[in-house]
């Protein structure tokens, strides 16, 4: 997080907030509703407190102007710059302006207006743009489904006006960091040639064209989908990615969302209804086999006749040596399995049922 | 590169003219009316550019390639993200 240079901040923590005008985007109640949960995630992390003004002069005034509307930042029609704040301070000090240029919404599409405005209260209350996505600070704008204040926005809050007087401190999710020794994953699949790592809220590629590890939320590429997937695999050869989450699955080509998603995985894989989700899965290109790992245990899956093959499920120590219990991800690349345990990552020939290597899990990010 | 139509200097002097106003809006170039072409490789330039592409984690080259005009294409915050 990055506190504006000079550390402007507000003396007095009891603040006002008055809405000049609304945007026709939305009904006034909308309006009302998104600024006002838009100041409460701030005030439910600091000693923060605002107070809804009608008429006059508030600390912070919030509007929606279009183009040049006298403040020496001419907003420059739809897309790009969004709206902006002016940092704590007398006069328009503190004041959100919103560009009715952009159409503001209450849901996912283009531009949702309680996740600008939390973003815009941060400056209205000291903060500047964080270089960490994963935070509401972060300058570009990103809707992941759900507006929260991430431990970085937190930790920005309460470095100007402390902690929150909640006997229990609030915290906030925390961005992963690509390179961090620590780093375990949720789920691993390929994808179209490339391999994609799950963790969270966040979706992880590496590319040999590219050196930056690439990070962002999934919901960038596939906004239905849930937080905190649990295993994803790809079937090869229909174009198909398959994500697990409990009890539930999603299927998409590419982007977009086969019909009839998300399905059961017990109806349609067999599995029995006494495991309540998946730990890790993997369909083997060459054989169309795909392997369903559950704790001590896996199932494996026939991708052509679309059944259970029988005799499972079996113990993965036996036909998995030395990979142990409870797998975390796994994904295959060039005929091996890769497998993920922890912090540990295992390269696995399935046809000699031997380990060939122990990595580090985020060994692929070439720290 | 054949499958991609190679850029035109259209599109060339549009992405150059969009990187000096995403430079100057957000990066604090100093604007001084010269014609983008002098200043492409300019100091200052490839300064802000590095300072932008330090920002968002991107490579840092200093100059304007497809993963840094990407990200100054993207909806953001009108606030700069270096003081003023």
């Amino acid at each position: 997080f990055v506190l504006t240079p000079g550390n402007p901040q507000w003396k007095d923590t009891n603040l006002t907030y008055r809405i000049e005008n609304y945007t026709p985007d939305l009904p006034r109640a909308d309006v009302d509703h998104a600024i006002e949960n838009a100041f409460q995630l701030w005030s439910n992390v600091s000693p923060l407190t605002f107070t809804k003004v009608f008429e006059g002069q508030a600390d912070i005034m919030i509007s929606f102007v279009r183009g040049d509307h006298h403040d020496n930042s001419p907003f420059d029609g739809p897309g790009g710059n969004l709206a902006h704040a002016f940092q704590p301070g007398p006069g328009i000090g503190g004041d959100a302006h919103f560009d009715e240029d952009e159409r503001w919404t209450n849901n996912y599409l283009e531009y949702n207006l309680y996740r600008v405005a939390a973003h815009e209260l941060g400056h209205s209350l000291g903060l500047s743009h964080s270089t960490d996505i994963g935070a509401l600070m972060y300058p570009n704008y990103i809707f992941s489904g759900d507006v929260q204040l991430s431990q970085d926005d937190i930790s920005g809050i309460q470095a100007i006006y402390g902690p929150s007087p909640n006997p229990i401190q609030p915290t906030g999710p925390q961005t992963p960091q690509t390179c961090d020794n620590k780093l375990t994953f949720d789920a691993v699949t390929t994808i179209r040639g490339e391999v994609m790592f799950f963790k969270d809220r966040f979706y992880m590629r590496a590319n040999s064209f590219y050196p930056e590890v690439e990070l962002n939320f999934i919901s960038v590429f596939w906004p239905h989908l849930p937080n905190g997937l649990q295993a994803a695999y790809e079937v090869v050869d229909r174009d198909e990615i398959r994500f697990f989450k409990g009890n539930k699955y999603w299927a998409f080509q590419g982007m977009k969302m086969l019909h009839g998603y998300p399905k059961n995985i017990h109806r349609s894989f067999g599995i029995p209804t006494t495991v309540k989700s998946i730990d890790a899965a993997v369909s083997d290109e060459n054989t169309g086999k795909t392997y369903f790992f559950v704790a001590k245990k896996y199932w494996r899956y026939d991708e052509y006749k679309q059944s259970m093959d029988a005799g499972y499920p079996k113990m993965i120590a036996d036909d998995f040596p030395g990979i142990g219990n409870k797998v975390d991800a796994v994904f295959q690349k060039d005929g091996f399995f890769y497998f993920f345990l922890g912090t540990r990552q295992y390269k696995f020939d399935p046809k000699t049922k031997r380990i060939l290597s122990l990595q580090k899990a985020n060994s692929w990010f070439k720290c | 590169s054949h499958s991609f139509p190679a850029a035109t200097s259209e599109t060339q002097e549009q992405d150059e003219e969009m990187v000096q106003k995403y430079l100057e809006n957000y990066y604090n170039l100093k604007s001084d009316g010269k014609q983008i072409e002098r200043r492409r490789n300019s100091g200052p330039v490839v300064e802000k550019l590095k300072q932008m592409q330090e920002f968002f984690g991107l490579e840092v080259t200093g100059k304007p390639d497809a993963e840094t005009l990407n990200k100054m294409k993207e909806p953001r915050c009108g606030v700069p993200d270096v003081a003023q």
